[in-house]
């Protein structure tokens, strides 16, 4: 699974997430990366997009409840992105990519790595694998 | 107002025994595709097409587990699901079930856009491509010879990967967790939660 999450200059957000799936999979089977709410979500506050355990992500709704717990709890961007992968993926195995409109940038995973970039407008760049 | 502001990713759990030069390539692909939403934030285009531009990018390149280079069903084919969402008016779409479109994210902007939908998927979603001139190739263009090797070994292993690598020694030896973290089932077959997505 690949995936984008931005905010521009203006305080906008968007995500988009793109996967051929599991391999070895059923024909047919549908993950949590086409499920808005689940592998994808985007709104005011944040975007967010996420990968792994396709089926553990659709029952935690994950991208949803970053975006959840930042409108109702009140959570920073990183503390709703902990919260959520601790929180909401019981046993499964999974990470997610967040911004914010104010700039932030977030990621979390439970599994042994997650490829990732980061990029923020103050020049602060990073590129990773491991934990 | 922060700012701009992007992250990319390409999968969650990774084979730890992946050689150094693949870990190099897959870093080189990811920081290419950060300077390409970087340009594009910087020529002040909208969060949307930003996302769009990077996805597309990353299904173009077979390194990781989309578009071309993407997983394989039991049946050897590909089928290819994408979604994307715009926050400020939280606009979306989604396709799934996609077997010839070259770059699924966009037609799920398409379908953001053009149809009076948010999803659609299968022969459906194939359709709608071809209305809306998409380009399309043929299944065998997004597969690939390692996909082909990884799925042989799913196949012997009676399992289900979470993505395309799997070390060379086989699904047992690559666990991390404790050995009972393997013998997780989901629908009826043993899943492997150190073999990476």
């Amino acid at each position: 699974t690949v995936g984008c999450v931005v905010v521009d200059s203006q305080g906008r957000c968007a995500a988009a997430t793109s996967t051929g799936g599991l391999m070895n999979k059923m024909a047919g089977r549908i993950g949590d990366s086409p499920l808005i709410g689940a592998g994808t979500y985007a709104c005011d506050l944040c975007g967010v997009s996420c990968t792994g355990e396709g089926e553990a992500i659709i029952r935690g709704t994950l991208a949803r409840d970053v975006a959840a717990v930042m409108e109702y709890k009140g959570l920073s961007l990183q503390e709703a992105v902990d919260f959520v992968v601790n929180e909401r993926l019981d046993e499964g195995r999974a990470g997610l990519i967040a911004v914010s409109r104010n700039g932030e940038v977030a990621c979390r995973f439970n599994t042994n790595a997650m490829f990732r970039g980061f990029a923020t407008e103050d020049g602060f760049t990073e590129v990773g694998i491991w934990d | 107002m922060g700012g701009w502001a992007i992250a990319v990713h390409g999968g969650a759990g990774v084979d730890p025994n992946l050689p150094q030069e693949r870990q190099e390539e897959a870093k080189k692909l990811l920081a290419r595709c950060l300077d390409l939403g970087i340009s594009a934030l910087r020529s002040n285009l909208p969060a949307i097409d930003a996302v769009e531009l990077v996805v597309r990018e990353l299904e173009t390149d077979p390194l990781f587990n989309s578009g071309r280079g993407s997983a394989l069903t039991e049946n050897g084919t590909v089928e290819m699901e994408a979604s994307i969402m715009d926050g400020p008016k939280r606009r979306c779409g989604a396709v799934s079930g996609l077997t010839t479109v070259k770059n699924p994210i966009s037609l799920a902007r398409l379908v953001m856009e053009k149809s009076p939908h948010s999803y659609l998927a299968f022969s459906g979603a194939e359709e709608f491509a071809r209305q809306q001139g998409v380009e399309t190739v043929d299944n065998g263009y997004f597969i690939t010879e390692e996909n082909l090797g990884m799925l042989k070994l799913a196949k012997e292993a009676n399992s289900i990967l979470f993505d395309y690598r799997i070390p060379a020694v086989g699904l047992e030896s690559c666990s991390v967790g404790p050995p009972d973290d393997n013998l997780l089932a989901m629908n009826g077959l043993p899943i492997s939660l150190y073999a990476p997505e």
